[in-house]
């Protein structure tokens, strides 16, 4: 573990908190795209399933439930509890031009052929852009909450964290995941264009307008 | 190989 690596599993966290909280208080789900948060519940579920089969550690295994928890719980939160307050109409991103390619892509690039490895490899590709929907919603809408931003911001940022964490890892563990690396580099560049907004519009406005 | 590692990140 580095610093890198838990400030980035914190930022996941705290990304995850805050949206759940925000759908929770505010009782409404308005500007949150539910496809992006079904993704992010397949991405835990395919890739935690070794929560059956092995033991790292407490914290290793704790934060798996409580992502798997959240993730479910914001789901449960958006298309059931305040399914009224759901904008199906501008969350129309077609989903399924993710998954298959994703799917494909998983079973042609892995580290070894086996079904976990796969579910793995498949979970790391979803990931990074299982946030599509979300900034086509959100470019569509033209605006979005400020509570929304900060948790883009917190989940664009800890991938890059990751990032950094891949850097350390290499550097004094040797340690080298072409697939993780590439898959990150993917997910925090789809940021990029919302981090500069971010930072040039950053309280400045209460509802931050996104150029679409 | 090195990426197959025990996956003992998130």
């Amino acid at each position: 573990m580095n610093v890198f690596r838990l400030t980035g599993d914190l930022s996941h966290l705290a990304a995850i908190i805050i949206l759940l909280l925000k759908i929770w208080k505010s009782r409404s789900c308005a500007g949150i795209s539910g496809k992006s948060q079904i993704l992010f519940a397949v991405v835990f579920t395919t890739r935690y399933l070794d929560l059956l089969t092995s033991f790292i550690s407490l914290y290793n295994t704790s934060m798996k439930l409580i992502y798997i928890g959240c993730a479910y719980a914001t789901v449960y939160l958006i298309y059931v509890k305040f399914r009224a307050t759901y904008d199906g109409n501008h969350d129309s991103f077609r989903v399924e031009f993710l998954v298959v390619p994703v799917g494909g892509l998983a079973v042609l690039i892995n580290h070894n052929f086996s079904l976990m490895e796969i579910l793995w490899t498949f979970s790391i590709y979803l990931e990074s852009v299982a946030i599509l929907p979300q900034l086509f919603m959100i470019s569509k809408t033209g605006e979005a909450e400020t509570i929304t931003t900060h948790y883009l911001f917190c989940l664009g940022l800890y991938r890059a964290l990751y990032l950094l964490n891949w850097i350390w890892r290499y550097y004094f563990e040797g340690f080298l995941d072409m697939i993780a690396i590439f898959a990150g580099l993917v997910q925090t560049v789809l940021y990029c264009d919302f981090f500069y907004l971010y930072v040039t519009k950053g309280g400045k406005d209460r509802k931050k307008v996104m150029l679409p | 190989k090195k990426a197959n590692q025990t996956k003992d990140e998130l």
